[in-house]
């Protein structure tokens, strides 16, 4: 019966050590998700979780979460992070370190960029099958968006907006410049 | 939300009480405190655009349904970590190494009598193309539990610096003073360096998605020069059964609406 199903619902999921993770690049980092596709309990918690691991200086592109509020505890290491209100407002630009948590309403955008060797978090999320939008890079929304719609809503060249659309490969996670791997080298 | 505040005693038809003026256009908005509106967990906007004018893309915390009161035009919802499924087509293997094609999410067309649809978080935009302005009527249904902020609408716009149709209301609600900064879209809080890397240009480009060139005053709706360039199939008239096959020849190969698009014609290949 639905009684004896419930009970003896799968509870437990490993993120943290996965060995396959859903975002990967060997320069960058890591990150790991866990929604109600995973562990089908989450979807009568109406939560879900990421873990993520950031190698120095690489960067999480500023996106959003689109149907879930966001708690991020910081478990090894620091890095900075911004984020970004409706009005534009920068309501945080500070440094998470391991033992702290920041909370990031649903729609505000942030960014991070690791500033140890390895930045590790977890991340909490208000919605079992949450999404996040992408700012910048592959796949983002100004890359979704026609061309000469970005050159006109920022008021660029189209030879501008096309950088803009395509400059950036990655995804989500941007590995170091050049530069900084060789400084922290 | 409050105790009894659907406890209403009477009614009112409202008209709308706060207009923001933009380049190419017209944001009306309704006081989203007013007791109807918050027992309804709604709010409600109209905006009209001119001719060529763009509404800039936005996103809101909660859904929305739009009614086309009148024009007609183009539109996108932009959905997150979909496929770019309108493409340019190829031209010849020689000027194609050297060309830029575009690709983007689905465009669509509307006209007067449509409802549009838009998901929490998904990015909207909106452009007339005609003489005739279009008129839209939105509401944002903040009781949704897609909304996991308050019962406030709030715009995230990707781009401008202008005033938002409902920070006005978000200031009487919170009680809060005028921010330097408010008004300005969801770039330009982070740091320049930030998105230096991020996206990999220039600081000049940086500094016009911020909106922080001079003549950036142009509010939520802008209008465009000599027109948008959309790559979308063409329109199909109903009944022409010969406009209906060359729609289909031409649904084929999605071609660039103007001129210039025209001229090029898919080479067509046999291998797998």
């Amino acid at each position: 019966g639905l009684e004896e199903t419930v009970c003896t619902a799968k509870l437990r999921v490993n993120i943290g050590s996965s060995p396959s993770p859903d975002i990967y690049n060997p320069q960058a980092g890591r990150i790991n998700t866990v929604t109600s596709l995973d562990l089908p309990v989450l979807r009568w918690l109406k939560l879900s979780a990421e873990h993520g691991s950031l190698r120095k200086n690489a960067l999480i592109v500023p996106h959003y979460n689109r149907n879930a509020n966001s708690v991020i505890y910081a478990l090894k290491g620091r890095a900075r992070l911004q984020v970004v209100n409706c009005n534009g407002n920068t309501v945080f630009d500070g440094e998470l370190e391991a033992g702290r948590a920041l909370t990031v309403p649903q729609n505000y955008a942030v960014a991070a960029k690791s500033l140890s060797e390895r930045f590790t978090y977890v991340a909490f999320k208000t919605n079992d099958r949450d999404g996040i939008a992408r700012l910048a890079g592959t796949s983002s929304v100004i890359n979704d968006l026609p061309l000469d719609v970005v050159a006109a809503t920022f008021n660029l060249q189209r030879n501008e907006a096309r950088q803009l659309k395509s400059n950036n490969p990655f995804k989500l996670l941007v590995p170091p410049r050049e530069s900084e791997k060789r400084a922290s080298a | 939300s409050q105790q009894n505040e659907c406890q209403l005693e009477r009614l009112d038809a409202l008209e709308p009480d706060n207009r923001i003026e933009s380049e190419g256009g017209l944001i009306e908005t309704w006081n989203p405190n007013n007791r109807q509106f918050r027992c309804a967990g709604v709010a409600l906007s109209r905006v009209t655009l001119q001719r060529n004018a763009l509404r800039r893309p936005y996103y809101s915390n909660a859904p929305q349904e739009i009614y086309i009161q009148q024009g007609n035009g183009y539109f996108g919802v932009v959905f997150p970590g979909c496929p770019e499924t309108f493409e340019e087509p190829q031209e010849s293997e020689q000027r194609e190494r050297r060309r830029y094609r575009d690709s983007h999410q689905k465009v669509n067309r509307f006209r007067e009598g449509d409802i549009i649809a838009v998901p929490t978080g998904n990015v909207l935009w909106m452009y007339n193309d005609q003489d005739t302005p279009v008129i839209a009527i939105s509401l944002t249904d903040t009781g949704s539990s897609n909304n996991q902020l308050d019962q406030i609408p709030r715009r995230f716009y990707l781009a401008g610096n202008q005033e938002q149709e409902f920070l006005r209301y978000q200031r009487e609600q919170g009680g809060k003073q005028e921010q330097e900064n408010d008004g300005n879209n969801i770039f330009s809080g982070f740091k320049r360096d930030f998105l230096e890397d991020a996206l990999n240009v220039n600081r000049h480009i940086v500094d016009r998605l911020q909106g922080r060139n001079e003549d950036e005053e142009k509010g939520a709706i802008v209008k465009v020069k000599g027109g948008l360039s959309i790559i979308t199939p063409p329109e199909r008239q109903r009944g022409s059964r010969q406009e209906e096959d060359e729609d289909e020849k031409e649904e084929r190969q999605p071609s660039r609406r103007r001129d210039e698009s025209q001229k090029g014609e898919s080479r067509r290949h046999g291998d797998n």
